[in-house]
């Protein structure tokens, strides 16, 4: 589904640089769920950035699928993105001035597309938001915002989803149905999903685990017993 | 420390009127931590945001101390809030154009203070910043941003402080570093914090746990066993 070569990204330069990603080479196969931990500032979420193609590495490559998606122009990437994958920022990032509805619809807006009734009405249920859809972001609770969110990287049913704490407002019940709702759709639609967490319960959903600390891979476990 | 007597507040009007708050009267001793959870959108924040006078309730009334902050003005309710609280919001709200350091130093410039130089190098080192103290908010991790957030509302000393999911966004270590800063904050210097929580980890290291739903205090227990 994903995979990187050796992925760098450094910030500023000389003595103050900051090495957020420090050479990671990891492969991300499809029709799994894979979780990403580690310690607050060890680059998970730079990773992500540049695995799904919303911020460019300063060395090394990233694939989606056989696709080098360095070598794509600015309209590349947007149309790589638009078109097949999925993301959940960590801090949601919602149009202030769109509706629940009208942000979780969005993607599907900006493809031309008509937005399959059937499927939002699924999403809206599983993500339990279906009485806040007429909300703004700031008319939603932190949860509700993040659920949201969720539904956004969804709408298009994306074969590769990049989640970023998806859970981290959530209490434990709505975190417990947003996991196990990634959970089937991997099982039943063959969706591949990275999410990062620290949530230990989190893990236990996820097919892999892989360790990040100061901008490098630290360790790999295959499906932990949750 | 503080305490609310039926506290209200709906937001809408008719068929669409959401009751974020239906009738909360709690109390919140000195000296003493104690943690709210429940589920997402059951009025945390917002409980949260009208006894710290960031929001006005619809009815009902909030006292800091013996002081019904529902009489203040605007310029009292400022003013309250510089001088004799501290608040984490749940996102952060950190000032784009400021590095770490003037966020977290900003009460105090506010307040026409000089900063204690050693309670914020404490500050600092407690919560893990050190080096990111010139990094603008865009060039921390969430985590760091959020840890930011907290150093910016222990600046001042406050004597109340509430705290809106202050570990969303840490790892076990950061967050367990940050749990037990608070929980020294009040042993030693007798500090009294309101800290919203989904973590059962973080209710351990409180004194006491106020759980809401749908608006309403549904449940009450001391000392939990961590
Ligand atoms: N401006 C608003 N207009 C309408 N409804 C609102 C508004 N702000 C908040 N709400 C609603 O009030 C309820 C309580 O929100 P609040 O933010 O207090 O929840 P919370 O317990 O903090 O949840 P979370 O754990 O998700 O952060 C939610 O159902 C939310 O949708
Ligand atoms: N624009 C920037 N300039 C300088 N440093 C940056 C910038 N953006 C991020 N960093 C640094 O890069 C490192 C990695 O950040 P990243 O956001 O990937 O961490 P993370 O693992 O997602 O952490 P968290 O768990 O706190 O969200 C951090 O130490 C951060 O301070
Ligand atoms: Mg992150
Ligand atoms: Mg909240």
């Amino acid at each position: 589904a994903a995979h990187s070569v050796d992925l760098r990204k450094t910030y500023g330069a000389g003595q103050a640089a900051v090495h957020a990603l420090a050479g990671i080479t990891v492969a991300f196969e499809r029709g799994r769920f894979t979780a990403v931990m580690g310690p607050s500032g060890s680059g998970k979420s730079t990773l992500m950035h540049c695995m799904a193609g919303l911020d460019r590495p300063t060395s090394g490559q990233s694939f989606v699928g056989d696709l080098d998606i360095g070598k794509l122009d600015d309209a590349g990437l947007t149309k790589l993105r638009r078109d097949r994958i999925g993301f959940v920022f960590q801090s949601f990032n919602l149009i202030p001035t769109l509706t629940a509805a009208e942000n979780i619809t969005l993607p599907v807006a900006l493809a031309g597309a008509k937005v399959d009734q059937e499927w939002l009405g699924y999403l809206v249920k599983q993500l339990g938001i279906g009485d806040r859809l007429a909300h703004r972001p700031s008319e939603l609770s932190g949860g509700q915002q993040q659920r949201v969110a969720c539904a956004r990287a969804l709408i298009n049913k994306p074969d590769l989803i990049f989640a970023d704490e998806p859970t981290g407002n959530l209490d434990s019940n709505a975190s417990a149905d947003l996991l196990a709702f990634l959970r089937r759709s991997v099982q039943e639609l063959g969706q591949s999903i990275v999410m990062v967490t620290h949530d230990p319960r989190g893990a236990g959903y996820a097919d892999r685990v892989v360790f990040l600390a100061d901008g490098t891979v630290v360790g790999d476990l295959e499906r932990p017993t949750a």
